[in-house]
């Protein structure tokens, strides 16, 4: 994939924190997500969304980030909160 | 997907459309009410919910369009990106509150270059509202993403997948009356129940007994799901809740109201039961209860039901004061708990103590404004709030302040009289209605 741009990468860090892949930044540690955490979170988010799993910010996964959608999250608290408690 | 955000723990929800789309040229409010009213029928048609549109602030599902940042934790984004949320139903203030993106163009019945289909984006959301949340499924309405149109609200059947997520949410429906049979087969749509013109439309000429809005009297009248109704023989005249007149033509009464039996000429009184919201039609000693717009299984049955001795009914409203229903007959009334389902004790009273009204009454109803309104002849006597007595300026004419009719119409002799009473003396009143100015009113 071609070389993502910064604000492509913020972009995208952001969209995943708004849906519920991604925990929100540390609001005091102000601690940066992890790669691995990028890649966990973006992988689920193309399962959700029906692509293919790569674990990249490619082209279709961007495309469908800027597809309109529900405001609401597509994980909740509650299942990041189980995901953790099971591994 | 993931767990199910709880449910509703009661089956009749109310809803209202509190703020419209700024840019209402692109949707008449009438058709945003229609929209929601179809979104929440297509969730009421399989699971055992029951909605209903009211017009106070203390309504179940508040919808509104709104656009940025509106302090519900959720701000929109301008166009594209978020276009809407609800909030499930287990949140402490904001349960099955829905928020429309001012900022988007919605639509309805048009290609999805046009904008954003309201129908299809109001179902996803009125999801939430009773407890769903987002799934992967390519096929459900329940994706987080915008799909585009999905067809004409009158045909949309929903996908089998959120149809099993919400049977295992509140259980099967158990008399369930699709909007479209099952299976795809799409049977001719229900007509739209209250919330479009009657289907009297595709008569394009007056059927020529109908009668003249401006020189009758009406047989019963009543506030049916914030609008007004008019009835006159087997047709009705509907109000919108602004108090616009739908169409200057009467609808038939049979070809809207489904289930009455053919030979009925006439009905004696209708209203708005209170608690879930159906609606009553008396003749003689009959009743009929209607569920939206379908009469309900068994029948008519005997107004000895309410505990009513006499052999029919004048007039039926609920008095908005204590939410009781009263019944009117000749110069004697009753007070009737509909909660309760009983009559409440000590009635008949004399009419008399309603101060100021007439002996015999025509119908009654309550209007959005907190007051009741009491009918007789081509006149009505207006009782503010909790008073027992009208107000100063009654009576007035119906037909100029409710059917805009203008003065010269008004006034015109009584084609017929329900009681042998004469109209001797027509108070004149400063004209509200332009002369020879014919209201018309667009909805959906």
């Amino acid at each position: 994939a071609p070389s993502l741009t910064t604000e492509q990468l913020d972009m995208g860090v952001d969209w995943l924190s708004k849906f519920g892949y991604l925990p929100p930044p540390d609001p005091v540690t102000g601690q940066l997500q992890t790669k691995e955490a990028l890649t966990r979170a973006i992988k689920a988010m193309q399962k959700f969304g029906g692509l293919k799993v790569t674990g990249l910010l490619d082209q279709a996964t961007l495309g469908l980030m800027k597809t309109p959608r529900c405001s609401l999250p597509d994980v909740s608290e509650m299942d990041v909160a189980s995901r953790r408690r099971r591994r | 997907s993931s767990s199910q955000q709880n449910k509703w723990n009661k089956r009749h929800l109310s809803w209202r459309v509190r703020t419209f789309p700024k840019d209402s040229a692109l949707l008449g409010r009438d058709t945003v009410r229609a929209l929601m009213y179809y979104a929440l029928k297509v969730w009421s048609d399989i699971a055992p919910l029951n909605f209903h549109e009211v017009a106070g602030n203390d309504a179940d599902i508040q919808i509104d369009f709104t656009k940025a940042d509106h302090n519900d934790g959720y701000p929109f984004d301008g166009p594209g990106g978020t276009v809407a949320h609800a909030f499930f139903p287990g949140e402490r203030f904001t349960a099955g509150d829905t928020h429309f993106d001012d900022d988007e163009a919605w639509t309805f019945r048009s290609p999805e270059s046009h904008g954003m289909d309201l129908f299809a984006v109001a179902v996803h959301e009125f999801g939430h509202a009773i407890g769903l949340v987002h799934t992967s499924a390519m096929e459900s309405i329940m994706r987080p993403y915008y799909q585009g149109p999905v067809g004409d609200p009158l045909k949309y059947d929903l996908p089998y997948e959120d149809k099993v997520r919400v049977w295992q949410l509140y259980g099967v429906r158990d008399s369930v009356s699709y909007t479209n049979q099952p299976g795809g087969a799409s049977q001719t749509p229900d007509p739209p129940v209250l919330l479009d013109l009657p289907d009297n439309r595709s008569t394009p000429l007056l059927v020529q007994d109908a009668p003249d809005r401006c020189t009758s009297r009406f047989d019963a009248v009543a506030q049916i799901r914030g609008e007004a109704f008019f009835f006159k023989g087997k047709y009705f005249w509907r109000l919108t809740r602004e108090k616009h007149l739908v169409s200057l033509r009467p609808a038939q009464i049979h070809r809207f109201w489904k289930g009455l039996p053919p030979n009925l000429d006439s009905v004696d009184a209708v209203y708005e039961r209170p608690g879930d919201h159906k609606i009553v039609f008396f003749k003689g000693l009959k009743y009929w209860v209607f569920k939206d717009n379908n009469v309900e299984e068994g029948y008519p049955r005997p107004i000895t039901d309410f505990g009513l001795p006499v052999e029919a009914v004048d007039a039926a409203f609920v008095w908005q004061h204590n939410d009781k229903t009263y019944f009117f007959k000749d110069n004697q009334f009753w007070r009737y708990d509909d909660h309760l389902r009983h009559m409440d004790m000590g009635y008949p009273k004399d009419s008399i103590l309603w101060k100021g009204l007439p002996p015999h009454l025509d119908d009654a109803m309550r209007w959005s404004d907190g007051s009741s309104y009491f009918f007789n002849g081509k006149e009505y006597w207006q009782v503010p709030g909790s008073d027992m007595e009208v107000e100063a300026g009654s009576p007035r004419l119906i037909a100029k302040d409710w059917l805009f009719c203008t003065e010269m119409q008004a006034d015109s002799p009584d084609t017929e009289a329900k009681s042998t009473e004469t109209r001797v003396n027509v108070h004149r009143h400063p004209d509200h209605a332009e002369n020879g100015f014919e209201v018309c009113s667009c909805t959906s």
